[in-house]
């Protein structure tokens, strides 16, 4: 996955990511695709949830599943959580959890969707995402409506192993996770960074918006056979967009 | 020494605009409505898109199959044992989409944490 929040020189926030998923689960030799990246894009849905009568946030989803990836709160907080793959991971915190070691961990998915539910302001989300157990490491990436409020949070199962602001980033500008720790070197088969980094620097900040941050996300190697689809978020003005993705031809298989 | 990078590509190099925001209206919208008891909740999406649900399961299982003759059973088992100790809202929001789809709770139940397993 890649996520990406980045804000104009007007201050304007704008958050986005790729999907990408069915890494190693069936080749299709014939449309020479993932099998499982391939049903997973008949099954993506938009949500409105709603409380008390009215809109409370968005999401999408793919249908069956409950659990949150990505959400927009209008005038208060946007989130994408991408994969962090740690040997103490998701296995070790289910494993506690059935044994009953760590009842109080959170489903990834759910204490995202939590997070939407009951958190009203940028600063609470992000303390809700820093704070609570959890049963597998994760990295939210979390927005906000304001300038500078953008951060990535890198989540082990009881911890925030490291906390990377937008504002005082080395771009100052933007953010961009895919699935490594921030300022560690991508493995080398799988650098979405690099490429992700360089296209974002010749976007340049005056060109930041849905437009410019999905021609970004449209490129490869953040656009590969994996992805599935890209969600365009602003929690300024509640705009939230998910376009099918799908990288046909020559293109890298993650 | 390592072979050459991979070769990425910025599509801003070509001057492209691939954005069309037309394309959004691709994706259908759905109310979730909290309101509703968690039994109700999901019931549209999940009849409507029970197909595309189960054939992806479907694929998942025979995945693992070759590997692990007994999948099936072990996920109807396994999962299925695990969902009534799932947290509320999320338990019954589970139960009915399994009663909505007709697919084993334990099939519905490992989808909906793939992404713990995922991570292994």
């Amino acid at each position: 996955c890649t996520s990406v929040i980045a804000q104009d020189k007007d201050g304007h926030v704008f958050h986005a990511r790729n999907l990408d998923f069915g890494l190693f689960m069936g080749w299709d030799p014939v449309l020479h695709d993932w099998q499982i990246s391939q049903k997973l894009r008949k099954m993506i849905i938009n949500v409105n949830w709603l409380k008390d009568g009215k809109l409370l946030y968005k999401s999408n989803n793919f249908a069956g599943y409950i659990g949150i990836y990505n959400g927009l709160k209008p005038n208060a907080f946007s989130l994408t959580a991408d994969d962090r793959f740690q040997l103490v991971g998701g296995y070790y915190g289910i494993l506690k959890w059935v044994f009953g070691l760590e009842a109080d961990g959170k489903w990834m998915s759910w204490l995202a969707r939590e997070t939407l539910e009951t958190k009203t302001t940028y600063l609470d989300a992000k303390e809700h995402l820093m704070n609570t157990p959890m049963l597998s490491p994760v990295y939210f990436i979390l927005g906000g409506s304001k300038k500078d409020e953008g951060c990535i949070i890198a989540r082990s199962l009881d911890k925030t192993a490291l906390l990377t602001e937008m504002a005082t980033s080395p771009h100052g500008w933007y953010l961009l996770e895919t699935n490594y720790d921030q300022g560690t070197e991508d493995l080398y088969l799988d650098d979405r960074d690099t490429p992700g980094f360089r296209c974002m620097d010749k976007l340049t900040q005056k060109n930041v918006g849905f437009e410019g941050i999905f021609n970004v996300l449209s490129s490869r190697t953040n656009l590969n056979k994996l992805t599935t689809y890209t969600v365009l978020m602003s929690v300024e003005t509640s705009r939230f967009e998910t376009i099918l993705q799908s990288c046909p031809g020559e293109c890298y298989p993650w | 020494e390592l072979p050459a990078p991979f070769k990425d590509h910025c599509i801003l190099d070509d001057k492209q605009n691939l954005y069309d925001p037309s394309k959004q209206f691709d994706i259908k919208w759905y109310d979730v409505n909290l309101d509703l008891p968690p039994s109700e909740r999901w019931v549209q999406i999940a009849t409507a898109n029970k197909e595309h649900i189960a054939d992806l399961i479907g694929v998942l299982i025979n995945l693992i199959t070759p590997w692990f003759p007994n999948a099936i059973d072990f996920v109807d088992d396994v999962f299925g044992d695990l969902a009534p100790k799932l947290a509320q809202p999320y338990r019954d929001e589970i139960f009915s989409i399994a009663n909505a789809t007709g697919i084993p709770l334990g099939q519905i139940t490992m989808y909906n944490i793939f992404y713990e397993i995922f991570t292994v």
